[in-house]
This record gives structure tokens, sequence and C-alpha cells, in this order.
């Protein structure tokens, strides 16, 4: 079936959050978001930047973080590898 | 601010640096004095020198590149990732990549290229990014008038932790950003927007929505990247939608983002004596539509029917606010006038004649 547009709309803002994760706060691009044990490694990313920004830390790429993935930047990481 | 993990550093104060090429965006001259005012930035604050090489291999390699420069870090085309920079080392070390797909400019328009260089400068001596949003090292990009900009003091203490402080007699000192629960937080001016409550300070505003609890903090050149930092004076003119912010001895009218054409003007084409260099505070009484402006200890009453200043002005402010000393910044909101003066605000009421409270600088932002 045609994927819904709000499912690709879902799906593109994962790609987009995921790239700008890995660019820049080192998510692993081998990430396996199904790892039973523990916290999913992108959703640790994500707080680990929305604390960076001061934005509130819900783990969920939410309006103001993705405010804030789409604003223009230094391509330096946030996180030293 | 944070130093890059490991501590990389120059274990020279006198460094080389090298334009290896540079952007058909701007003419050369502009380039090089770009580059030359953005290590300009660090060496004013520092033991560092900078010396120009024309050939040779130098600390600091300056480029501009293209998608995969093949250095494992491909730039993303316009916007996005602007440019990047290695930390202090051998061959790559300390050099800087700059997007050769964005609009490079020497002013406001797409993106300045003094004020990126000066932050991968940062990077190039060894400072990482920091959190500070008022920092230069800070990573998003946020325009600063090249002719206005002053290091911030986050970034001087961090690049004062790596190299130390400057020769100079006198230590300079950068802006401090503001944060909305300072005590000591004061204020350059105040206004309404359509609702909601701007405050000014320095190159900032504070931005504070009637329905939200936190105030948000802005650079005043994210919505008017064409009026300066430090307003002295602003007020809201709800019926015609305008906002007039006022600086020295001039005065912007803006509409949204945008200022009317012909501004700025000079203050006494609204009717201000030769003697008046700069308004201290003003506000719009929405029932009456008279504008009050403070001057020192005293005030003006401006008719904006009639666009001119009323007779009879101007009179002392205590003799019709009472004692609320001078006022540096004054805003109405639900009939109430509020003065601030420092960190101490007085709620005035028009209809009484008199001051009912007297609060904090910062009650507004829910500490």
């Amino acid at each position: 079936f045609p994927v819904a547009p709000e499912a690709e709309d879902e799906e593109k803002t994962l790609q987009f959050v995921e790239s700008y994760l890995q660019s820049f706060y080192d998510l692993r691009k081998d990430h396996h978001p199904h790892i039973r044990s523990g916290e999913n490694p992108l959703t640790a990313k994500l707080k680990e930047m929305q604390s960076f920004f001061g934005l509130e830390v819900t783990g969920k790429p939410d309006l103001e973080t993705l405010e804030m993935m789409k604003k223009p930047r230094c391509g330096v990481t946030d996180v030293q590898k | 601010y944070m130093a890059t993990p490991g501590n990389p550093k120059w274990k020279r104060n006198n460094l080389t640096y090298r334009i290896l090429n540079y952007t058909p965006k701007m003419r050369r001259a502009d380039v090089d004095e770009a580059v030359r005012r953005a290590l300009n930035v660090w060496s004013s604050v520092t033991p560092l020198t900078f010396q120009k090489l024309e050939d040779k291999e130098a600390d600091i390699m300056i480029s501009f590149a293209y998608r995969d420069h093949r250095d494992n870090s491909p730039f993303d085309g316009p916007n996005g990732q602007l440019a990047h920079a290695f930390q202090p080392g051998e061959d790559i070390g300390g050099d800087v990549h700059m997007d050769e797909e964005e609009t490079w400019t020497k002013d406001g328009r797409g993106y300045n290229l003094f004020i990126v260089l000066a932050h991968e400068l940062g990077h190039s001596l060894g400072l990482s990014h920091s959190n500070d949003p008022g920092a230069l090292m800070y990573p998003t990009y946020s325009y600063i008038d090249p002719d206005e900009f002053l290091l911030p003091q986050d970034d001087i203490n961090g690049i004062q932790s790596i190299y130390g402080q400057s020769n100079a007699p006198m230590q300079p000192t950068g802006p401090i950003t503001p944060e909305a629960c300072d005590p000591n937080l004061t204020f350059d001016s105040i206004t309404t927007l359509r609702g909601e409550i701007f405050f000014f300070k320095g190159r900032y505003m504070l931005r504070k929505h009637p329905a939200r609890t936190e105030a948000e903090l802005n650079f005043i050149s994210l919505f008017w990247p064409r009026l300066p930092s430090g307003i002295q004076a602003a007020y809201e003119n709800i019926e015609r939608d305008e906002i007039t912010f006022f600086k020295e001895d001039k005065y912007w009218v803006v509409r949204g983002y945008d200022i009317l054409p012909g501004y700025p003007k000079r203050i006494y084409h609204l009717g201000f004596p030769k003697t008046v260099k700069r308004v201290n505070a003003a506000y719009n009484d929405e029932t009456t539509g008279k504008t009050y402006f403070f001057v020192a200890d005293r005030y003006w009453r401006y008719d904006e029917e009639k666009k001119s200043m009323d007779h009879g002005y101007p009179r002392k402010i205590v003799s019709d606010f009472g004692n609320i000393g001078r006022v540096d910044a004054a805003f109405q909101k639900d009939g109430y006038v509020y003065f601030f003066h420092g960190t101490t605000q007085f709620q005035f009421d028009p209809h009484a004649k008199r001051i009912v409270r007297k609060m904090k600088s910062t009650s507004w932002f829910n500490c």
C-alpha cells in the first residue's frame, strides 16, 4: 500500500534526527534500536542533545528539538569522541 | 565553555596562518579583512599572535571546500553545516574548512564570514562548543554586526583557561548572557508586542508569552538584524501594530519583522529639544493614545494622533508618578504601567495616579 503521508513524514523525520545525532552526538550508525537491554541509543543521544541546548529533555523529536536541529551550525560535534 | 578533551593546545603563542583559496562570493580584500578580524578576536584576549604566510605550511590553513573534501567530514550543501575546524596539532590540526556552497558575506545577508571564522578559530585553538546561548562557541549560527561584536565573557574564560590572559595592562571583559532569574538582572528597555512582553538587554531579548512559564532568550538580531544592540527605549502602538525603538538620538519604527522605510530618524523629529541626547524609557497608553517619554528626571507626553508633543511638557517625573527615580524601562499592561529602575519594578495605577506595588525586576519570569 502507498505509505500514508504522515508515516512517510515520520520516516523522514526519524532519518533527519538520526543523521543529526550521528553527526554531532556520536550516535553509532549501527545502533540497534531494538536492543532489549537498556535505553534505545537514539533516545539516549536525543536526551543528550536536548540537555546540551537547554531544551525540555523528553527523548522525543518534539517541535522545539527539531527546530534547533534545523538551525545552521558548525560541523564540529557537540560531544567529544 | 568547554576545552577540547585531552586539552590540545599550541605549544607556541606565535602562530602562523594561511588562506589557501578564496570564495568567489566576496571580494578578496573582504575575505582577508574577515580573517584578520576573526584572528584578532582571540589574540586580543590572550598572549597569542598570528602571522600570515603566503606560501609554505602554516599552523592554521584556512580554505573553502566543497562537499566531500577528503577529511572524512563532507559538507552538506547550502545551510546545515556551515564550516568545521580541527583542534590544535600537526598537519590538518588547526585547519579551518568553510563550506563553499554557503552564501558568505561581510554583512547580515547569508552567513557572515567573520562570525563563522571567529567561531571556527576557537576550535583551531582548542575550544569545543559552549552551551551558553550567548557564547561565540555556541554551535548554532546567529548574526552579530561585526562592528558591534564583543567576545562574550564565556569565550574569554574558555580561551584564557587554555592560554592565559593577554599581556595588555587592562584585561578585556565581555558581555554576559542574561539569565531570566538572575536577581541582579536589569533591563535596557521593555515593550509589549502583540500580547507578549519583550525585555531587552545588550544584544539579547527575553521574550515572555503569557501562556508560557519560561521566558525565551533570543538575540535581537534574530527578529531585527538591522537594529543595533543596547536598545534604550521601546514602546508598542497597538492600534497601528507598530513598535518604536530608541537608541541614542535615533529611533526606528518596526512592524512585525520589518523596519518601516525612512528609518532611523532623529528623535528631534518627534519634537524633542536638541538638549535631549537619548530617551531612557517610553510607553504608550492604549486608552488615551498618548505616549510617555522619560528622559533623566523629566518626561514628555506625545499625541500619536496629532503626532506632536503635548503642551506643558516636560514635567518632573516625581510630580506625576511619585518616587520612582530615573526610569530604565516601562510598559503598560492590563491598565497598569510598570516602571523599572535597576532591579526594582513599580506598578503604577494611572487612574489612582499612584504606585500600588513594588516588585523585583524579574517578577514576570516565575522564578
